[in-house]
């Protein structure tokens, strides 16, 4: 029943697909009940966001953004040369779009508030990135980033000590406590056999990685595999196949919409969008209520390629589509019902030593690590979400290793995949992989590391030198996690879904935000710029002022007898309006004693003809009225012999 | 593909370091911290350019002016590096480098 009169919705196959019915984030029904993602605000970390153009205007939230590469509060993108800063512009509009402006096209969340923070045009630093993963963390709810490291094959980064401290800063403090929403693109490195277990943001326990499939469900050519890829939604395929249709900027050849967005860039705002819809029916929800309700509502499809695999508790996991495809529809029916789980809860293993020899496949390094139910007393932990495994490896050619953990339910990750560009010979230096295979598992028992030298060069040996296990998970049991299941299922006909039921929601915390009052280098200089103009001004002023009083003060002389000021009237003294003027003209005293003697001048008589020439002399309220006085109407020459007045 | 234009890697931030400083606790903590920052960088002949976002205890220090030949530089990073190691204030510090990122 949904229509918009946007041109490009029809073409917009990933939010409602009439010629594949059900390839698309199945959103209609959510938002014809209203549910839109308003009052929700989501920030697109990128290269800007071009906030004038009429998709994105409406919904863009000034409040929330920044530039971080020119310090200022405005994100706009800055045209480059290869016209390629329209990237951040692209995800905003996938997430928020207005609808029914009959321009280019609608986001998944259009009733939400859309943010820029201008970050990746120009210098990046550790301590840049650590300021916009928390900037205006109590406006953001969601924080979008399709980028990262260099998706070569043979790149092993991610967020170092400053980034690590920020997103966990942010699922701490920020949305008033419940924890910021970050959410990463997994990578598009498939054509280097990349894979995004080597990329520290994907691995992170604090980020919702979200990979790409195209029209056809299928992992398109760019994509990444891994272990810690939670979902995937839908994106451009190869050529054959659709792209996605979004608003684009309109600088350089840009014309306001483009049909041709990609890449695993384009599927994470689209997750960040529908997570937009999930916070406006239930805003309390935590970081982690999120990933679960991921977990728990992503749909396994038939794919062929794709290696499915159940775990204990029912979830199944994909290296190539994590737990599935994410369904609009059933993330806000899930959010609806869903009551917050238990704390996080944390089990560090030793530092373990091994200093063991790699050997070539077909034999492999196993090294094992019993966590016991006395290991997990202290912290509660009963079942799994994160598993992650620290190691350290010597390997003169690093993409020949294969690391694989088997968790206590015997349920498989392929941590480490082989990578063929891989040939750095730094090996592995204390980098943790992580998994999210084995969710909703029990974390008691035998963990198992496998590791294999798959390369075909002359024997080099591995050493593995040291490893630690790390858990994250709850105390929640798997009994609870059968329950949940139950209900989510139950919720899915979309019975709870209307204003009439809603649970109970705890207040957020008030957490100042960091807004040291900094002026901006902008403000700094138009400031600057007017203080100039200002000084220069007063002196110029001063300088006039100065010579014309010199000017007067040298042509004041006066010939016979003393110079005389014409006299105040006792009057104006009297009424202490006496104005302290000085005649622009001189007044040569013809007859001194009458001045002297005569009654109190008027104006008139101080302003004799020549000081009625116009322009350069000023009336006061008395002048004034004393030329309205008797003088007024007198020719000039009968006013010879009173004062004879030299201009 | 959504082009991978990282920041350009040769561009140029001068030399800086993000510093996290031991919390003293106690009230005026963000005060003293402040203090705390300022004198660090001082002693390392950096200039206190602020907390980092909204990381309590973690400051950037600059320096400068940014120094030309690349002797300089060494000297200079070499001095810092000596004065933020074996500095009791100082939990943890690191010089800033470029990060390369891709758009996806």
């Amino acid at each position: 029943s949904i229509h918009f009169n946007d041109p490009k919705y029809p073409q917009q196959w990933h939010l409602n697909n009439r010629r594949s019915p059900g390839r698309d984030i199945n959103v209609t029904g959510v938002w014809e009940r209203n549910v839109t993602g308003r009052g929700v605000t989501v920030v697109v970390v990128d290269d800007g966001v071009e906030h004038t153009i009429q998709d994105i205007a409406p919904n863009y939230s000034p409040e929330g953004s920044y530039d971080l590469n020119s310090n200022d509060p405005d994100p706009m993108p800055h045209p480059d040369v290869e016209s390629g800063n329209h990237h951040g512009t692209r995800c905003a509009g996938e997430i928020a779009a207005a609808p029914n402006n009959s321009f280019c096209a609608v986001g998944v969340a259009y009733g939400s508030r859309i943010a820029g923070i201008r970050v990746l045009d120009g210098p990046l630093t550790d301590s840049m990135e650590a300021v916009a993963f928390n900037k205006h963390y109590q406006i953001n709810d969601i924080y979008s980033c399709s980028w990262g490291p260099d998706d070569d094959g043979k790149t092993v980064d991610g967020p170092h000590q400053l980034g690590k401290a920020a997103l966990q800063h942010g699922v701490m403090a920020g949305r008033q406590g419940f924890g910021s929403i970050f959410v990463v693109a997994s990578g598009n490195g498939g054509q280097h056999n990349d894979n995004c277990n080597y990329d520290g943001y994907a691995n992170s326990i604090y980020t919702v990685t979200i990979g790409a499939v195209d029209e056809e469900g299928r992992m398109p050519f760019y994509a990444e595999e891994c272990a810690s890829m939670l979902a995937v939604t839908f994106s451009g395929g190869d050529k054959m196949l659709r792209s996605i249709v979004t608003t684009d900027w309109d600088l350089q050849k840009g014309t306001g919409c483009t049909e041709g967005h990609t890449g695993t860039s384009a599927a994470a705002p689209l997750a960040a969008g529908m997570i937009a819809l999930m916070l406006q029916v239930r805003p309390c929800l935590t970081w982690r209520d999120v990933q679960h309700i991921i977990v728990f509502t992503a749909t396994q499809y038939e794919d062929r390629h794709a290696d499915w695999l159940t775990n204990e508790v029912g979830f199944s996991h994909s290296h190539q589509h994590g737990f599935g495809l994410l369904n609009a529809w059933r993330l806000v029916n899930a959010a609806k019902v869903w009551t917050s789980v238990p704390y996080l809860a944390s089990y560090f293993s030793p530092v373990l030593k091994e200093n063991k020899a790699i050997p070539r496949s077909p034999r492999s390094l196993e090294v094992l690590w019993n966590v016991s139910r006395a290991d997990l007393e202290t912290s509660g932990l009963k079942t799994l979400e994160h598993v992650a495994v620290t190691v350290s490896i010597s390997h003169p050619r690093r993409g020949s290793l294969e690391l694989k953990l088997f968790c206590p339910s015997g349920m498989m990750s392929l941590i480490g995949a082989p990578r063929s560009m891989d040939s750095d010979p730094s090996g592995f230096n204390d980098w943790s992989f992580s998994t999210v295979r084995c969710w909703g598992e029990r974390a008691k028992g035998t963990y198992r590391l496998v590791i294999r030298d798959v390369g075909d060069e002359p024997p080099q040996l591995g050493i593995l030198q040291h490893w630690q296990l790390t858990l994250y998970g709850s105390m929640w049991s798997p009994a609870d996690i059968r329950e949940r299941q139950r209900l989510l299922e139950s919720a899915m006909s979309g019975k709870y879904l209307h204003d009439g039921f809603t649970l109970p929601c705890p207040p957020g915390l008030k957490i100042p935000e960091e807004e040291g009052y900094t002026i901006t280098p902008n403000t700094l200089k138009t400031l600057v710029l007017v203080g100039c103009f200002t000084v220069f001004w007063t002196i110029y002023y001063m300088l006039e002022v100065y010579m014309s009083h010199r000017t007067v003060a040298s042509t004041q002389g006066c010939r016979n007898g003393p110079c005389h000021w014409p006299q105040r009237s006792r009057k104006s003294r009297e009424e202490g309006t006496e104005l302290e003027s000085v005649p622009l003209c001189n007044s040569k005293d013809l007859s001194g004693a009458e001045a002297e003697s005569g009654g109190p001048p008027t104006t008139s008589d101080l302003l004799g003809p020549d000081l009625l020439c116009e322009g350069d002399w000023t009336l006061s309220q008395n002048n004034q009225a004393a030329l309205d006085g008797p003088y007024q109407h007198r020719p000039p020459d009968l006013l010879q012999g009173q004062e004879e007045q030299i201009c | 593909l959504a082009g991978a234009a990282g920041p350009d890697a040769h561009g140029t931030v001068g030399l800086s370091w993000a510093v996290h400083l031991d919390s003293p606790g106690g009230d005026q903590e963000e005060e003293h911290l402040e203090q705390q920052a300022e004198a660090v960088a001082r002693a390392a002949g950096l200039v206190n350019a602020g907390r980092i976002g909204e990381l309590q205890g973690h400051y950037l220090f600059v320096h400068p002016t940014g120094p030309s030949q690349a002797l300089e530089v060494q000297v200079i990073r070499q001095q810092a590096e000596a004065v933020l190691a074996g500095h009791k204030a100082v939990r943890w510090h690191s010089e800033q480098r470029l990060l390369k990122r891709a758009k996806r």
